[in-house]
């Protein structure tokens, strides 16, 4: 099983990517 | 070659670390200039990640023996809030002014320091997952150390009784971090060391034999001599491949500089 902190890290690089993601569109047009 | 050098590692930052950079090339381009859309939802769901991440890496902090791990962890989270503060304030420079020059900046400098502090983080973690792992091969060492004292076929098998568990275990975890690698030729050196350390365990554990039926029979000196020097030397075998083990487990791959 993955350490809980793994899992949070995890959480954390998805919602970051989904930030990402919304600036990246929006200046892509 | 790889950039990060755990496929847990990889599986988690590489999407984003290519999301981050396609990110940063488009601000290089100066073709972000468009209107930036309301980002205050997306970015207080990253503070509350960050927030849980922070936690949990506190409570490993605390509940760990690892100084080392104690000393490295902190400044990666501290790299991880700072970061989330400069979203925070971006989206809120953004509420005023969606065409914002300093909100756009704050957005990659905290896009860009979530993703550093993470890999350190995650890297401080890992390699203290390593020495837990160094520990056992050492653990072996030491038993591999003591052979000079078995000298009775009853010291034999209470040797090979301690030996086999500890062993066991080392070949069990050296075997799971080699297919946790994404580095080729780590996976091969990990696999070479660990074929050699069990071939040579049946050869250590007949030397040691040998010696000491040398040594029980009176044999001639330079018999039980001729014996010693084969178990030491098997011995040594055997325990520069554990070295190597160590060497190859605290190899990596990471490049902080590949993102700057």
């Amino acid at each position: 099983d993955a350490h809980e902190m793994v899992k949070q890290a995890r959480q954390l690089a998805q919602a970051t990517s989904n930030l990402v993601n919304a600036i990246r569109e929006q200046a892509e047009g | 070659m790889p950039v990060f050098h755990t496929k847990i590692i990889e599986s988690i930052l590489e999407p984003v670390a290519q999301q981050v950079s396609k990110l940063v090339i488009l601000h290089e381009e100066a073709e972000d200039g468009n209107a930036m859309p309301d980002l205050a939802m997306p970015v207080q769901t990253v503070k509350l990640a960050v927030d849980n991440l922070v936690k949990v890496g506190y409570d490993t902090i605390n509940s760990s023996e690892d100084q080392i791990l104690k000393q490295d962890m902190p400044p990666a989270l501290s790299r991880v809030e700072e970061a989330s503060l400069l979203l925070l304030q971006a989206s809120q420079l953004l509420r005023t002014d969606p065409y914002s020059a300093p909100a756009r900046k704050k957005l990659i400098e905290g896009s860009r320091g979530i993703l550093q502090g993470t890999s350190a983080l995650l890297l401080a973690f890992d390699e203290s997952e390593v020495r837990k792992i160094i520990r056992v091969c050492k653990n072996v060492l030491e038993y591999l150390a003591i052979v000079e004292v078995v000298d009775r076929m009853e010291d034999l098998v209470t040797y090979v009784k301690n030996l086999s568990p500890v062993l066991t275990t080392m070949a069990k975890q050296v075997d799971g971090r080699e297919k946790e690698l994404t580095h080729q030729v780590h996976r091969e050196m990990l696999c070479h060391s660990l074929d050699q350390v069990k071939n040579l365990t049946p050869v250590v554990i007949s030397g040691i034999k040998i010696y000491i039926t040398a040594k029980e029979n009176y044999t001639m000196p330079q018999q039980v001599a001729d014996a010693q020097t084969n178990r030491d030397y098997m011995v040594t075998k055997m325990r520069d491949e554990i070295h190597e083990i160590i060497r190859v487990l605290q190899l990596t791959t990471y490049d902080e500089e590949e993102w700057d």
